[in-house]
């Protein structure tokens, strides 16, 4: 151990134990994570080289037989608790997303949500069971936050009981989707329903993509990777054109709205459910934005009382950089939102729940305020953080900027939430559209 | 604000702009009340609230001003953006420095409580500091209480110091986790910086075939 660590933990006024159990939410909350950790870090099946000396192919290709290995094994384990089954996954991909995200965090859940009862007996077990691999296409080349512009039109012929996908400009083809590019042959494709002339607005359907023997892009599919980004090496972020493919009218999730056999559309009680999956990934989202904040702040703090550097007094040995009152004035403020963050990530994540059992009850009443909330918090605290990050990674000097840090690869994984799932601005001014109206 | 303003009552993470309700309402000058206790958390926590309440009032008011110049709704929004988006942002950090603050009251370790309260009021007061001119504006600060709050904030750090290691201990990130060399639990950074490096792929080999292919038919020509 190194011997300046030793001696700031030796002086600490308080049990870092006991603050974590009170982070995690108790004794055993603790214990079961770490033990959750364990089998992910013990695990041969899960070592792999550092990613960063791998090429983005190769990168992907270890990142596909995690994900695959963690379902298999969660199944063995018999972990089940959706916040364990979030918390293994973590470990097991280490913060980063990867291929079956989508799978996972959205396909699944919007079955859940939206899917009517006998959509459910035909696809939930085969998604379960990845012979269905799923992911939720709704951003588009040209269209993303302000969903209601977007161009894929579903519509109905009463003649053949089906709907005709179709992607009608290059601006309407999907675009960003995580696992859409290589990995899924299933997509909820979000389209302008149109039936009987007339367009209802946004609604899920379930779009197959590619053979489920084959794994080759179905006929008027044109499907793929859209190419290297700044973070996110591991996932096949896709893009997806439809040239008028027909699917059966029992591919549209009808828990909600529904078209009859006729064509005759039938109204959903609010229309704002398909906001609900998203209001559920930005509530994540804030509990995200404390994870990756407390990481950066712990590996900087930590560095910063290893480091020594300069004078203070002329001839003594070179003090931490921590105790320069200029170094805490970086990290303190951020260590305090991390900690902030992360109660408010609990909160939302707790609020998100109790809402959400409201809405099965059919009372819509605080979902125009979680909306509401969960857009700013989002914005709020992702655009903080993303500044934090950047803050702690100078604070540890040219070592930062080394992959070896950390920091870098925290950076550029957490940065994307500020554009994903609604652009911070535009969250903003849906937070200011809810307080104006109050 | 204008559910408000018409007359109604409102609950949840709005519903200090009720209360604020009044303030809008034309005063007389030195009535208004409320200027920060620095050194508690409430009063900042109330501060926040208050200085969310005027910039949801000011956009809400620039909204009027440019509807008033017959604009329409839509261009009046898009006029109004800057204001829209610092009373959002506002909202966000009243509710997060509320948050903060009412998570204290479930800590039962004092040595905990203590150190978490530090952290806290310096959270509460970096944000003052970092926004004062809202809080001036809104009357809930003085210029004399700007050097005290940065006084203050020298003070909290201080106090932290000899907890930061064991508070980002508690975040209790294992190594491979937190996948950092210079963040390790062991502090050993150098060791690890050196192993790490010479993994590199480039490593492979002692001399790259670039070497071979490009460098060394140059030296031959020259």
């Amino acid at each position: 151990m190194n011997p300046d660590l030793r001696r700031e933990r030796e002086n600490a006024t308080f049990e870092s134990e006991i603050l974590t159990n009170f982070l995690d939410g108790g004794v055993e909350k603790t214990r079961r994570r770490r033990e959750i950790e364990s089998l992910v870090i013990n695990d041969p099946d899960f070592q792999h080289e550092d990613l960063n000396f791998l090429s983005r192919s190769e990168r992907y290709d270890a990142a596909v037989k995690k994900s695959v290995l963690m379902f298999s094994k969660l199944r063995d384990y018999g972990i089940s608790d959706p916040e364990e089954i979030y918390s293994y996954k973590r470990c097991v991909h280490n913060g980063r997303s990867n291929p079956l995200d989508l799978h996972l965090g959205m396909f699944l859940p919007t079955l859940l949500n939206q899917a009517s009862p006998n959509q459910l007996d035909t696809l939930f077990t085969p998604a379960w069971n990845l012979e269905i691999i799923g992911t939720y296409a709704q951003t588009e080349l040209g269209h993303g936050t302000h969903i209601r512009g977007l161009e894929t039109t579903a519509t109905y012929d009463p003649s053949t009981q089906e709907f005709v996908l179709n992607s009608p400009t290059v601006t309407s083809i999907k675009w960003w989707p995580g696992g859409l590019g290589k990995t899924s042959n299933h997509a909820i494709v979000l389209a302008q329903l149109y039936t009987q002339g007339k367009c209802h607005g946004l609604h899920a359907f379930i779009v197959p993509i590619r053979c489920m023997k084959t794994h080759q892009p179905l006929p008027g599919v044109v499907v793929g990777d859209i190419g290297p980004k700044f973070g996110f090496h591991e996932v096949d972020n896709g893009f997806l054109k439809l040239d008028n493919i027909r699917i059966p009218r029992e591919n549209m999730l009808m828990k909600y709205a529904k078209v009859q056999p006729d064509g005759m559309y039938v109204k959903p009680p609010s229309d704002k459910l398909t906001y609900g999956t998203m209001v559920f990934i930005r509530a994540m989202i804030v509990g995200e934005s404390a994870m990756a904040l407390s990481k950066s702040c712990t590996i900087a703090i930590r560095y910063s009382a290893v480091r020594h550097q300069s004078e203070l007094r002329a001839g003594e040995p070179e003090p931490q950089i921590l105790d320069y009152q200029a170094q805490q004035y970086k990290l303190f403020p951020l260590l305090a939102t991390a900690y902030a963050f992360t109660f408010v990530g609990q909160y939302m994540k707790n609020t998100y729940n109790r809402i959400t059992g409201d809405i099965n009850q059919g009372d819509f009443s605080q979902l125009p305020e979680l909306h509401a909330l969960a857009a700013g918090l989002k914005a709020f605290t992702t655009w903080s953080v993303n500044a934090g990050i950047e803050v702690c990674r100078m604070a540890c000097g040219g070592h930062g900027y080394s992959q070896s840090s950390g920091l870098p690869d925290i950076y550029v994984t957490f940065t994307a939430t500020c554009t994903y799932e609604g652009e911070n601005t535009v969250m903003m001014l849906q937070t200011a559209r809810y307080l104006v109206k109050s | 604000y204008r559910q408000v303003r018409d007359g109604k009552q409102l609950s949840g993470t709005v519903s200090y702009l009720n209360e604020s309700h009044q303030r809008f309402q034309p005063q007389p000058t030195g009535s208004r009340p409320t200027v920060i206790n620095i050194n508690d958390l409430q009063s900042l926590v109330e501060a926040y609230k208050l200085r969310a309440a005027n910039l949801v009032e000011t956009a809400a008011k620039s909204l009027q001003t440019e509807l008033q110049r017959s604009k329409s709704q839509e261009d009046a929004w898009n006029n109004s953006s800057l204001e829209l988006v610092r009373a959002s942002d506002a909202h966000c950090h009243y509710v997060v420095v509320k948050l903060f603050a009412a998570k204290l009251s479930e800590i039962s370790n004092t040595a905990v409580y203590s150190v978490l309260s530090t952290l806290a009021l310096l959270y509460a007061l970096h944000g003052v500091a970092s926004n004062s001119g809202d809080f001036l504006q809104a009357g809930l600060l003085t210029v004399p209480q700007l050097s005290q709050i940065t006084q203050r904030i020298k003070a909290l750090m201080a106090e932290i110091r000899p907890n930061a290691v064991a508070l980002v201990d508690a975040f209790d990130y294992r190594d491979e986790m937190l996948n950092s060399a210079l963040g390790r639990y062991d502090g050993n950074v150098y060791e690890s910086m050196f192993e790490w490096a010479k993994r590199s792929p480039l490593n492979r080999t002692e001399v790259h075939e670039s070497y071979y292919k490009y460098m060394k038919p140059l030296q031959s020509k020259l």
